[in-house]
């Protein structure tokens, strides 16, 4: 049996800046096909992660600025992790990604429980 | 090498109505933090599928009707398909979770990219 680790299946993260609208936001999201926004800062630090789950919330609450549905306290993975690690910190958090980072907090990209559930069917 | 059938890994569909608001869906979808709602009508049978991805697109282009976002043509699973099937259908549909019907087109459950990522990391 072959190792796989996250950086095997990592991919890029689709990012937004903390002041962007929701609209712009659910647009980004629409126009990539994704779930997952990472927040960063003008140097590409981790600020934080706002996904469809929060938009959502949004409409349900009537809430109007991104900067109060965006998720500061991200649970992240890093590239030389077993896959495995990752889908186990994802099953206990309830969530469907972790961004992956650098030693010093920089955003390499993101992997999803949609990239580990494809390599059930073999896929990569 | 146990063989797992997606019968194993689903769980209880939250379903919604067609003539709800979209903002009642999205309650739905927080309520029970999920991101898929099963479309049925009185009798349980499936008319579509309406998720937080559809909700954000519905923000980013000024939608207000739920009718206008249910996608109707539904991507679906049996119970006694290998999860590894139904693995690769959602790849290779780009979509993260299927409904689980019977034989008659009744909803009997769900099975998500999440669900099968968790295998990976040996929970179920
Ligand atoms: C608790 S999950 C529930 C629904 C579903 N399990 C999912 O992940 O979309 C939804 C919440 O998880 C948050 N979330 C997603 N990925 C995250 C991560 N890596 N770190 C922290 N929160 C995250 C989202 O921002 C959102 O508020
Ligand atoms: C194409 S995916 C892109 C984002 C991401 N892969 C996901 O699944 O959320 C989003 C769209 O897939 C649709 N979808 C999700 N599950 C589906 C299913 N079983 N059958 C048909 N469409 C589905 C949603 O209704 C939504 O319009």
């Amino acid at each position: 049996r072959e190792v796989v680790f996250v950086g095997d299946l990592a991919h890029e993260a689709v990012t937004c800046g903390e002041d962007e609208s929701i609209e712009m936001a659910a647009k980004r999201i629409v126009e990539h096909s994704v779930n997952h926004l990472v927040v960063v800062d003008d140097e590409g630090r981790l600020k934080g992660i706002v996904t469809s789950w929060d938009i959502t919330k949004a409409v349900a609450e009537g809430v109007r600025r991104l900067r109060e549905i965006i998720v500061r306290h991200v649970v992240t993975a890093a590239p030389g992790e077993p896959v495995e690690v990752a889908s186990r910190r994802m099953a206990q958090h309830n969530i469907s990604a972790l961004p992956v980072i650098d030693r010093k907090g920089r955003v390499l990209g993101i992997i999803t429980s949609e990239d580990i559930s494809r390599l059930v069917g073999g896929g990569r």
